[in-house]
């Protein structure tokens, strides 16, 4: 139980580390241009009877399109950037979340900590008493460590997750990405990155990606599986790097693990005579002892 | 995988004076015939051989059956742009032993052509004996499933970038690095289940790098080629 418990620990320990170094942008109403240079209206002899560039609204995000002849540039608010305000900014490029992480905020200052517990705001740096007030839920008991910072909470049945938040009806169902439970912990045991990490800017699945509502992906950090993957999933830190796991969560009961294999009875195998008349049949068994 | 989980699986192997060696898959369709991939046919037919039945290329098993290839017939559209191969297909004639081609067995099936189309999105499969993470070649067969990904999604610029015709599809993930088919796959077949049978619905063709993100396997859509392997079949039968 002990090497259970450091092992679940080690799982979640990593420290911060600056990984952004690009000089800082503009900080408020970004202006960007569209693509047709300078000359172009002159040598093309552009009239004024030329279309409104900002007609077909450009300006995602509520960025305002300002007319300039035959080209437009978005002023985009906050924390948007980028030639239709399509991108969002790094707002974490100066913050620094020690024990924690840097999330993206569409509201002022449009960053925030998110602190691993016991850490506190506002940067992460100072830990309270990690079992006082209980964090543990469902009558969780929370058991400290020598290590001043750690805990580990002992779930009553059938509760589990780090904080005993995860109930036994927090299941997904055949459609993965229909999942919208509480669990945040991938099968390595790392914590969950919030979708709206400052870490998955880059990554074309993050809580500001198009339908992100949809898809249930917010500014949290619970499993989701937005690409109807074969279970929820989430991006974890690992070693420095961003990577993705599946989540430590079981398929509703009923709902039997997917199988590439067909539900009915194998073919019976066809005669020497009759040989190959049935196609794409296999004919072994669908599941394996391991 | 475990042996007989994909019956129409054929490794592709040159004649060598000592060893063979596999270097492609390709796929049971007719006990005489198996499709593959046009670029990888390098070798006359003599230089060849096809095994079905495989699991393990390093062993000699009871399940196997090994035949020489009587004639090989690349798609005479097939070409290569730009280090790209389009129309890759090629049909095997396999040369029967003993009066007979494949024999039907638990391990040695055909697969379904389909005359239809899967969505987007479908989970289908790959197998082979391609190059992992660790090796050049697998030698045991593996296999991984897949989700068909739409023309438009993998032809935008952030993947292939309109590089992808209509002999092409892509499958895998755009989004984050999964299981891909690699080097030594090419041939292989990626099927599809409908119905609870199994369909061949692409052939291993080419991909940039293997299980990158945004560049995902791209495979030859044997829907495109079925009229062109069925006229041939038909003519060589006659």
């Amino acid at each position: 139980s002990f090497l259970a418990d450091l092992l679940r620990d080690e799982a979640d320990e990593y420290e911060y580390y600056d990984e952004y170094t690009q000089p800082e942008q503009e900080p408020f109403l970004q202006q960007q241009f569209s693509e047709d240079p300078d000359w172009f209206e002159s040598f093309f002899g552009y009239s004024d009877t030329k279309k409104d560039p900002c007609s077909s609204n450009p300006c995602k995000n509520n960025g305002e399109c300002e007319n300039r002849g035959s080209r437009f540039s978005c002023l985009c608010p906050e924390p948007y950037a980028g030639t239709t305000c399509e991108k969002v900014k790094n707002m974490c490029l100066e913050k620094r979340c020690h024990r924690g992480d840097c999330l993206i905020t569409l509201t002022p200052p449009y960053f925030q900590c998110s602190c691993n517990h016991p850490y506190n705001s506002p940067d992460c740096r100072q830990a309270s008493s990690p079992c006082r007030p209980n964090p543990c839920k469902n009558g969780g008991t929370c058991i400290r460590h020598r290590i001043r910072s750690k805990f580990t909470c002992e779930c009553p049945e059938p509760f589990r997750g780090r904080f005993c938040e995860i109930g036994p009806d927090d299941c997904y169902g055949e459609a993965s990405s229909e999942y919208r439970g509480k669990v945040n912990q991938a099968a390595n045991g790392k914590t969950c990155l919030h979708w709206n990490s400052h870490l998955l800017l880059d990554y074309t699945i993050n809580a500001f990606m198009e339908d992100a509502d949809a898809y249930g992906i917010g500014e949290h950090n619970f499993c989701r599986s937005p690409d109807e993957d074969e279970k929820p999933w989430c991006y974890i830190r690992k070693n420095h790097k961003v990577e993705w796991d599946f989540c430590d969560i079981s398929p509703c009961s009923g709902t039997a693990e997917e199988s590439p294999w067909p539900t009915d009875s194998p073919t019976d195998p066809p005669g020497s005579n009759e040989m190959f008349k049935i196609c794409g049949q296999p004919e072994i068994q669908r599941t394996v002892k391991r | 995988t475990t042996a007989g989980k994909h019956p129409w699986m054929a490794s592709l192997q040159m004649k060598t004076s000592k060893r063979n060696r596999h270097f492609c898959g390709g796929v049971l369709i007719k006990p005489c015939w198996v499709l593959t991939a046009g670029h990888c046919i390098e070798q006359p037919a003599e230089n060849l051989q096809v095994v079905l039945g495989k699991q393990n290329l390093k062993k000699r098993e009871h399940q196997e059956q090994i035949f020489d290839v009587e004639k090989i017939i690349v798609h005479s559209k097939y070409k290569e742009k730009d280090g790209i191969p389009h129309n890759d297909i090629a049909l095997l004639k396999l040369k029967p032993v003993d009066g007979h081609c494949a024999v039907e067995t638990k391990y040695v099936k055909t697969v379904c052509l389909p005359d239809f189309f899967f969505p987007a999105g479908t989970d289908c499969f790959i197998s082979g004996w391609g190059a992992t993470e660790t090796d050049e070649v697998s030698r045991q067969l593996l296999d991984a499933n897949v989700k068909l990904i739409s023309q438009r999604k993998c032809n935008s610029p952030t993947a292939y970038d309109h590089v992808l015709d209509e002999s092409m599809f892509c499958a895998g993930n755009l989004q984050r690095p999964r299981a891909d088919s690699c080097q030594g796959d090419s041939g292989g077949p990626l099927t599809c289940i409908e119905n609870g049978s199994y369909y061949v619905y692409g052939l291993v063709s080419w991909g940039d790098g293997c299980g990158l993100k945004n560049k995902p396997g791209v495979y030859t859509q044997v829907t495109t080629f079925l009229s062109w392997i069925k006229s041939k079949i038909r003519s060589e039968s006659r």
